[in-house]
């Protein structure tokens, strides 16, 4: 909660702020979190590892990625943090039984097609929005 | 339990599923393609003229083939002849959320009537999904080219929707879509059957029975072999077939799991 101070001391809760954050940071590294950040990594489903290419005839696979990493300080731009995940990262240090950290997920997400026989040796081309993530970030 | 093993070169993790993983795994993805099982199409249509041209179709959206990944479909294919997509076809295909090809239900007997030099085909289109919407229909029928007829021959080729069709009756047939055909041409002859599929879509009774008539330019009724049309009975690569577009009509969800 921001309280109203007087006008001479408008920088002061600027500088409590960044004590803040350097005091979270310290205090993660002395907790021992991972310094890996929240990011994109390779997850391939392979079509023809599950041995499905007697119905699926395109794609062979598709590089899906899945996200994964912690959300906590320095939530850096790299992350792709939202506003309120840098806010509920300072809340959580506050408040750490009551409020999460943010979560890494996918912030952006691609379709794909696939090309499969059904029972009847009738073929289907299937769009499948949102199945390929392009970008993760803390939300 | 299962084995780890990381590909030092590409940095990846790699590991060996167990079996109850593995099924886990097939099944979600089966529900995200909205499949009660796995299919077990028959093994010899590979190389048939539908699966091929979807598979052109495919390529035509697979803008990004890093993502997709390729099909060794691809390059197993021998040099066929290739349906090829239209720059109608790509219309139709960024308009639509799915693209389904169906495969000529009767046999060659069937097929070639008789009593008539007529062709007469049968296409089940009732496993399109509830709510889908229909916004383009063809039928795909490969032409030969054809000695002994001079250059500048003609023919009509007409498909008619069978409305009816009682014992000891003569048929009802509805005039769906014609085309002139020269004798020299050769490639696919593509025919509207859009309004059509629609109805019969709701009327799924009536279970698309197609005739084809071929006539000369004089207007005689002839054998559709004479002006080099293939029938099911033809090579593989050059079967008819009805390739549907259509759009689901509201968003629909999957089920929590």
């Amino acid at each position: 909660s921001a309280h109203k101070g007087r006008q001479g001391n408008r920088s002061k809760p600027q500088r409590t702020s960044q004590d803040a954050m350097k005091a979270a940071e310290a205090a993660a590294d002395s907790l021992g979190f991972s310094k890996e950040g929240c990011k994109k990594h390779e997850l391939y489903v392979s079509f023809r590892d599950l041995g499905w290419q007697d119905w699926i005839i395109a794609p062979e696979g598709y590089a899906a990625y899945y996200c994964e990493g912690e959300c906590a300080f320095p939530l850096n731009s790299y992350m792709n943090a939202t506003n309120h995940a840098i806010v509920q990262t300072l809340v959580h240090f506050i408040n750490p039984e009551t409020v999460p950290k943010p979560c890494c997920a996918p912030t952006q997400l691609h379709g794909i097609s696939v090309l499969y026989f059904d029972d009847s040796s009738n073929v289907i081309l299937k769009k499948y929005r949102n199945m390929v993530v392009r970008a993760c970030g803390c939300h | 339990n299962s084995s780890v093993d990381v590909d030092a070169r590409s940095g990846f993790l790699h590991r060996r599923l167990r079996s109850q993983e593995r099924r886990e795994m097939q099944r979600e993805i089966l529900s995200i393609l909205g499949l009660p099982h796995r299919p077990r199409p028959h093994a010899r249509i590979k190389h048939n003229a539908a699966p091929v041209f979807m598979l052109d179709l495919y390529n035509t959206i697979s803008t990004a083939p890093e993502l997709h990944g390729y099909s060794y479909y691809e390059t197993a294919l021998p040099a066929q002849v290739q349906p090829a997509v239209t720059s109608r076809d790509s219309r139709f295909l960024n308009d639509a959320d799915t693209v389904m090809s169906f495969v000529n239900l009767n046999d060659e007997d069937e097929e070639v009537l008789s009593h008539s030099r007529a062709w007469q085909f049968r296409f089940d289109i009732s496993s399109i999904p509830e709510g889908e919407v229909i916004t383009a229909a063809e039928l795909r029928i490969y032409k030969d080219f054809v000695e002994g007829h001079s250059d500048k021959e003609t023919f009509i080729v007409s498909v008619f929707h069978v409305l009816e069709e009682p014992l000891n009756r003569e048929k009802k047939l509805l005039l769906l879509d014609q085309r002139d055909a020269w004798a020299s041409e050769e490639g696919w002859l593509v025919f509207d059957l859009t309004s059509t599929s629609s109805a019969w879509l709701v009327r799924s009774e009536q279970n698309l029975q197609l005739r084809l008539v071929l006539e000369d330019s004089r207007g005689q009724e002839r054998n559709p072999h004479l002006a080099g049309l293939v029938t099911s009975s033809g090579p593989k690569d050059k079967q008819p077939f009805v390739v549907v577009f259509f759009k689901a009509s509201e968003v629909r969800y999957r089920n929590a799991r």
